[in-house]
């Protein structure tokens, strides 16, 4: 992984940036409080002044104005299946970004900006008609749950097909990404004596899933084998707080691959820290499912590790399957306990029948079960389109964060206008990409997240990758 | 605050801020540094000591960082961490450098004292959370 | 434009740019005369 840092001078201009804009903000918010500038946020109405105030201000403060100034940039709507090229509808603004509305018309742009790195985002071929299929047998939505009567055939399909692709004795699926996380750590740790040892970059879905247990959390530095280490021996020295009891169970808590990074989790290391100190493993795969990997597997086939050495593996069906949702995977009474006790099955509506099958048939396509070698295809030109993208944008002198396998490039911008100005520039070249900031990323370190697809071509990577090259000239993005 | 070059900029924009007040031309030496150490403390008070919360939502701590000063949150609420050193001993340097800048007058000495107080007894590890 | 990108001064609007630009050249005449004086 390689993290080069800023140069110290591009730092202090970030910084004199924010700033600027914070004068600037304080001061518009003086002229909104003084009436001069009408306010368009929601704010509290006068005859609820004596409540509890709903809107808590200086909360939104940097939504208000700094957020606002760049949102045109941010969550672009599109009208199109998000594959290789997608269609993106026009917005314009009369009163800074606060209303922005349709003017009807689309561009067509080269998608560098969603999570499709198998290309399996396609709105024909046989997932499309295997999905079609299973939304006139099944119908839409599942208006059960999983533990009442929404167990249908085609989920325990999926859970055993997600079972053999993974390697492991049995899975569990969820119909949603983020609650595979914030739902299930709950029904691990619940109770009192447990620790979860999290990285500092795990997602925000990690992060509320532990937050929900009453465990206490140490956070350690992102991929960092000596300071996970330190951390665990100290945990296991000096116990529980105040009773210094020992610790009932030890989690760690890692990703697969880091979706703002670009890094990929050193897992043989991880794998040995938790056979030596007793502690379990939780490995969200969300981005490294499907992309990594000779075959596919992920980050376990990725360092040639047995996948029964982590003792819970996570994964969403969002990012190489074209579908949605989250499985859980480990050995059998791991699963049985959370087909009982997690808070998904027994509230949450199962997942609806035609993205199980959307899963299903792009899982054969990789494993090869459907006859032909499409899926090592796939893959094979997610690994070359990866590295080559990559290797480019760093002759060119920008600076770039991760591993050389990763399917994401974040290339970093550090001041915030350079990631408008960015954003807005690939939009005129017909390229959409997408940009990002504070909170999601560290104050100083903005940037341009790529995330490369099988279903890119190699005149396309070219194209995109002029244009980067003469909009970063523009804007002077070379840093490295 | 632990961010790299953080520490730059904020020398850095002290600087810029005695400068601007030296350039105004009715005030003289004694009187800039008096008034770049009463800002800087006025904001220093400001900013870590008066402001709670946040200025951008932290959804995944269930509002717990709103009833806290920017502060008590640096460090998680660790103390005696580098940045809490640093962010102590920064009014500590400007108060001697606008004391032998007014010549050690009594009415500037007050002045630099008082507001150096001001910034300085909110930093201590006995008063985290202390409302 | 790369001026403006350096200093954020890209993201406010026009009225807000010629607001910093007056301030600027407040502070900017001040140092040149105050310096005049001090030499």
């Amino acid at each position: 992984d390689s993290f080069e840092p800023a140069p110290r001078v591009v730092v202090f201009l970030t910084y004199l940036g924010y700033g600027i804009l914070m004068l600037f903000g304080y001061f518009r918010d003086f002229l909104r409080k003084s009436g001069v500038e009408t306010t368009h946020s929601a704010i509290e109405r006068k005859n609820m002044k004596d409540f509890v105030p709903l809107y808590q201000s200086f909360e939104s403060f940097y939504k208000r104005n700094i957020y606002m100034r760049l949102r045109d940039c941010l969550n672009r709507p599109i009208c199109s299946v998000p594959s290789a090229e997608f269609d993106i509808s026009e917005r314009v603004s009369d009163d800074g970004n606060w209303h922005l509305r349709l003017t009807g018309k689309t561009r067509r742009c080269v998608n560098l900006g969603s999570y499709n790195y198998l290309g399996f985002a396609e709105n024909k071929g046989p997932c499309a008609d295997a999905a079609a299929e299973a939304l006139q047998q099944y119908g839409a939505g599942v208006c059960s749950t999983r533990q009442e009567l929404g167990n249908y055939k085609i989920h325990e399909e999926l859970e055993e097909t997600t079972a053999r692709f993974l390697g492991v004795e049995d899975a569990v699926t969820f119909g949603m990404g983020f609650a595979t996380n914030s739902m299930n750590i709950p029904a691990l740790m619940g109770g009192k004596g447990c620790l979860i040892l999290s990285d500092e970059l795990n997602h925000a879905s990690l992060v509320l899933g532990a937050r929900l247990c009453s465990t206490v959390i140490k956070v350690f530095k992102h991929n960092d084998i000596e300071d996970v280490e330190r951390k665990l021996r100290e945990a296991i020295i000096n116990g529980q707080p105040r009773r210094q009891r020992a610790w009932r169970k030890i989690l760690i808590i890692v990703e697969g691959i880091y979706s703002m990074e670009g890094s990929i989790i050193k897992l043989p290391d991880f794998i040995r820290l938790k056979k030596k100190y007793g502690a379990y493993l939780y490995l969200d795969e969300a981005h490294s499912v499907g992309a990594l990997g000779e075959t596919g597997r992920g980050v376990t086939e990725y360092w040639g590790v047995d996948p029964r050495d982590v003792d819970i593996m996570m994964g969403t069906f969002t990012k190489s399957f074209g579908a949605a949702g989250g499985y859980i995977a480990g050995s059998k009474r791991l699963i049985n306990h959370l087909r009982a006790y997690s808070h998904s099955t027994t509230y949450a509506c199962s997942m609806s029948a035609p993205v199980a099958q959307q899963v299903i048939s792009s899982m054969k396509i990789i494993m090869g079960e459907d006859g032909t070698n499409r899926g090592q295809l796939r893959i094979k030109q997610l690994a070359a389109n990866s590295k080559y993208f990559r290797q480019r944008l760093v002759e060119m002198g920008f600076m770039v964060y991760g591993n050389d396998d990763s399917p994401i490039v974040p290339l970093l911008m550090y001041m915030v206008p350079k990631i408008a100005a960015f954003s807005r520039e690939m939009y005129e070249q017909n390229v959409g990409v997408v940009v990002v900031g504070y909170p999601a990323t560290p104050l100083t370190e903005t940037r341009a997240r790529f995330c490369l697809s099988a279903a890119h071509t190699r005149e396309m990577l070219d194209k995109v990758l002029d244009d980067i090259s003469d909009v970063g000239d523009r804007l002077q993005l070379k840093y490295s | 605050l632990n961010s790299r070059g953080i520490w730059l900029s904020y020398v850095i924009a002290v600087t810029i801020l005695h400068l601007v007040l030296l350039s105004i031309p009715f005030l003289n030496v004694a009187q800039a540094w008096t008034l770049t150490n009463v800002v800087h403390n006025i904001g220093n008070y400001i900013f870590l000591h008066m402001l709670k919360g946040t200025p951008w939502e932290t959804n995944w701590d269930q509002g717990k960082s709103r009833l806290l000063t920017h502060w008590e949150q640096i460090d998680f609420g660790e103390q005696f961490t580098t940045t809490r050193k640093f962010l102590f001993l920064a009014p500590v340097i400007l108060f001697i450098l606008a004391s032998f800048y007014t010549k050690y007058d009594p009415l500037h000495f007050i002045i630099n004292l008082s507001t150096m107080l001001l910034v300085l007894i909110p930093k201590l590890p006995q008063l985290h959370g202390v409302r | 434009y790369r001026y403006l990108l350096v200093t954020a001064l890209y993201m406010l609007q026009p009225w807000e740019r010629h607001l910093f630009h007056s301030c600027l050249a407040v502070v900017l005449a001040m140092s040149v005369y105050s310096t005049s004086v001090f030499f």
